[in-house]
């Protein structure tokens, strides 16, 4: 990604839409705006409000060839589609659309959506990203705007400006997590981080978990990654901001909302001999870069720096993690411990030091 | 005797060539003004600087990988400068 620096020195911003395009209804145009910004506030603290006269921070209209007072002009259809200006006075944020474009709500002509989404980073201070997968790359590519838009590199680059958003959910909980999470008996089929936060995932939910401030909430996993089965059987949170999935002999890779095209692959082509069926459970040590893969009461080490099965192993688990004797349902690592998982018990493990902390119950992360 | 095919369009893509890294490619900071100035670069050179950003083989010519990659539809900020 690239920035344009500064970016703005306010969180509220607020933008008008000064003209519309006769190619769409002018209800279509104003849902494609502020899905375009709803974008980016999803992840940053910045809160966009439209107003309908006078000087918005981001002035947003459609012409054609030479327009106004613009230094840049359009070139009439195809080439040039849009354009605008990094966060400041005067053109500074603003954003224009060429008239002479055929601009949609799908896949036909160019979707207006996708192409806000994209100027509207410049207008918050990005530039292009040469990153191919980027909303920010230069060029037009049509995604279902079902589809989150940004890749991993837009967030990072928009976080670099303005950081992310304020880590509060919209409601806390009221009371605390359902009997139904809170039962003595809970156990997961497999937990990873991601980003800030913990999953926890159990047949076809998942419970995304803040440790920062306990808040719980449960979602149907398909409603993330619909390619996903149901059942997942372990998953980690790599160095690349990327989680692995594993079911069975088959694992998936996910940036964002997305996978990695070729995925599912066979467990196979990260190094496992030909009799490794499924994996218990997977972390990643962010600490050294390798990723420890657990099978029965044995474990692999995966180096993700060299992207291959480490020498020597499998090796016990006892051995190297003593006091983790039972088999692994789930773990993950937070602030430099492991947290193993077995039925409803969890111990915290320091691996540095080689030893289990305490043991807890396992559903000690949800507020009960 | 008539013009061979492959020499019609060589005129037209030396045209788009020059537009498109004029319009892309064209300014950068002046680390030392805080300003901006016209890039002195030379075409094969802002070529080359096209050619890595969009990951094409970086010959500095204009061969048909990158004349298709400059037709594509495209955002107006030049991808170089601030």
């Amino acid at each position: 990604y690239g920035v344009t620096l500064p970016g703005w020195k306010k969180a509220k911003l607020t933008y008008r839409i000064v003209n519309h395009t006769p190619d769409m209804s002018k209800e279509d145009v104003d849902k494609a705006i502020q899905k375009a910004f709803k974008v980016w506030s999803t992840v940053t603290p910045l809160i966009f409000t439209r107003i309908h006269e006078g000087i918005a921070d981001i002035m947003i209209a459609f012409g054609t060839k030479a327009h106004g007072h613009c230094p840049r002009y359009f070139d009439g259809p195809l080439g040039v589609l849009a354009h605008a200006f990094p966060p400041g006075s005067g053109f500074g944020g603003d954003v224009h659309f060429d008239e002479d474009e055929d601009w949609t709500t799908g896949s036909a002509g160019f979707n207006l959506f996708l192409v806000a989404a994209h100027e509207f980073g410049h207008a918050l201070g990005l530039s292009h990203s040469n990153d191919q997968g980027a909303l920010m790359f230069p060029n037009y590519a049509y995604v279902s705007p079902s589809e989150f838009p940004l890749s991993p590199d837009d967030i990072s680059g928009i976080q670099s400006i303005y950081g992310s958003p304020p880590n509060v959910p919209d409601k806390r909980p009221a009371s605390p997590t359902s009997p139904k999470t809170c039962g003595s008996q809970i156990s997961f089929d497999a937990i990873t981080t991601l980003r800030r936060e913990v999953i926890f995932l159990k047949g076809r939910h998942l419970w995304r978990v803040y440790p920062d401030n306990s808040a719980v909430e449960r979602e149907l996993i398909s409603t993330f990654w619909p390619i996903l089965p149901p059942g997942i059987e372990a998953a980690y949170e790599n160095m690349k901001d990327q989680i692995l999935f594993f079911k069975g002999n088959k694992f998936w890779v996910i940036s964002g909302y997305q996978v990695l095209l070729g995925y599912p692959k066979n467990i196979n082509t990260l190094g496992f001999p030909k009799g490794i069926k499924k994996i218990d459970a997977a972390v990643c040590n962010k600490n050294t870069g390798k990723t420890h893969l657990f099978i029965g009461d044995k474990y692999w080490r995966f180096d993700e720096n060299s992207q291959s099965m480490e020498k020597g192993y499998p090796r016990r688990i006892v051995n190297d993690f003593p006091g983790i004797s039972q088999k692994i349902d789930a773990v993950f690592q937070q602030k430099g411990l492991f947290y193993f998982f077995h039925g409803s018990k969890q111990w915290e493990f320091d691996p540095t030091a080689k030893k289990v902390i305490r043991e807890i119950k396992s559903n000690s992360w949800f507020n009960c | 005797l008539p013009v061979h095919p492959e020499n019609d369009n060589k005129e037209d893509d030396a045209k788009l060539v020059q537009d498109y890294l004029n319009k892309f490619y064209a300014v950068e900071p002046d680390p030392n003004q805080l300003g901006w100035k016209i890039n002195a670069e030379s075409t094969a050179e802002k070529l080359q600087k096209m050619q890595q950003f969009f990951g094409l083989k970086v010959t500095g010519k204009p061969d048909t990988e990158t004349l298709e990659t400059m037709k594509k539809p495209r955002c107006g900020v030049p991808d170089v400068g601030l």
